[in-house]
């Protein structure tokens, strides 16, 4: 459902270019449980934005369940991130002035769900992370891993097919963060796609396949053997 | 040098009240290298915060270095922030408008350093913390691990004698995070005194000290044997 060829993001910082991916090419089906892994600033959230359909590579082709990517308008984009994607960011970007629960049923409101619905899903939602106690606080009234599981509630609200988590459980404790990957792992089992960006091999180790990225370039891209 | 005696801290979120901290005292003497560590919610922050002098506790006493700091007002309370204590923030919070180097900067602007020993300093913090090459990137222009060492390198560049580094290494791989951590232990064999918030037991076995929060209470404070 997924095929990158030959993708490259380059930024530019003042009269410096910054290549933050080379020549990325992959091909990811239905129903996989990805993890990819790298050092810090090798290019795993360029990618996953890419992938996303949040960016636009710098050359290179993004086909997505048939369709050419880097060919739609930003109305287009917009309407395959509500309906078939779920995005958990590195640095959760919730709406500052709004409660946990508004944030989580903001996805919902795009979908055109009915409020009672709405609020109905976004209450379950948070309680799957842990948060019912919680929704209606602010995100500076959270802590840090509270944040983190409103986005990822936020993410898996609409109960898209394709899950792309950038670093779910950067912030969170072990059980709490094993929490959040059991939930990934049942939504896993019903039959949908996680990409998921880690740096830990204990919660890498969830997936079936790792890929490895270093300085833009994918390293290695291999199957494990699920225990 | 700091004790608190029955320290809580209360939030109240509309009609509820949050009890974040409940009834925390604790000693910590000079060039002691401490652990804290528990579950999402359960009160690491918001004690890294009182200990920062960033907040003040609802009940409770706090004495830093021989001052009872529930006595002192704004002014006095930023000067020990700026003089004593260098603060990594659990969501870095960086200023957006500028670039890496200027963040670090900053706490040596306040400590009235002239300007070139300032850059040249800010520089070093950077290059210590391997981000030389992006010192003119703002913070949106870099990786989230990236934007995390900014913060760690601004917390150090005024060498203060007390870092406090809420999950310092919560967005780096194995290898970054351990160049931190090693960083962390040069500081502490120059006799400085550690505070760190890991959800991460091999970053907490660098410590001597570790304090396990559960609940806004300290559930266990136990010396460590270091290898
Ligand atoms: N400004 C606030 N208003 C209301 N409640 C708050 C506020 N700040 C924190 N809290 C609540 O206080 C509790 C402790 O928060 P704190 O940030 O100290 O947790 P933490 O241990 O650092 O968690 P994490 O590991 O997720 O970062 C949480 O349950 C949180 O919801
Ligand atoms: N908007 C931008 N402008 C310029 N450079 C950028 C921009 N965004 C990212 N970069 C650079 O591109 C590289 C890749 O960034 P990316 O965020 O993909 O890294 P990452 O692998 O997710 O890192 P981390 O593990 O630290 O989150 C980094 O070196 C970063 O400095
Ligand atoms: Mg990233
Ligand atoms: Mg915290």
């Amino acid at each position: 459902i997924i095929t990158i060829e030959h993708v490259a993001k380059v930024y530019e910082v003042g009269a410096e270019e910054v290549h933050a991916l080379r020549d990325v090419s992959l091909k990811i089906d239905k129903n996989e449980y990805v993890a990819i892994m790298g050092p810090s600033g090798s290019g795993k959230s360029t990618l996953m934005n890419i992938l996303g359909c949040l960016d636009t590579p710098t050359r290179g082709l993004y086909n997505f369940k048939g369709h050419n990517v880097s060919e739609m308008n930003d109305n287009e984009l917009a309407k395959i991130r509500n309906k078939e994607i779920g995005f958990v960011f590195q640095t959760f970007n919730l709406l500052p002035r709004s409660d946990a629960l508004h944030n989580v049923e903001l996805p919902l409101i795009y979908a055109g769900v009915p409020a009672s619905e709405r609020k109905e899903r976004a209450i379950l939602a948070l309680e799957n992370v842990g948060l019912a106690d919680r929704m209606h606080h602010k995100p500076n009234e959270l802590s840090g891993g509270q944040r983190q599981r409103v986005a990822v509630a936020r993410a898996l609200v609409t109960r898209p097919s394709i899950i792309l988590a950038d670093e779910p459980t950067g912030n969170l404790d072990t059980k709490t963060g094993e929490d959040i990957m059991s939930l990934f792992n049942d939504i896993y089992q019903q039959g949908n796609t996680i990409i998921l960006v880690t740096h830990e091999e204990y919660i890498a180790e969830h997936a079936e396949r790792i890929i490895r990225i270093r300085d833009g370039l994918i390293e290695r891209d291999e199957n494990v053997i699920k225990r």
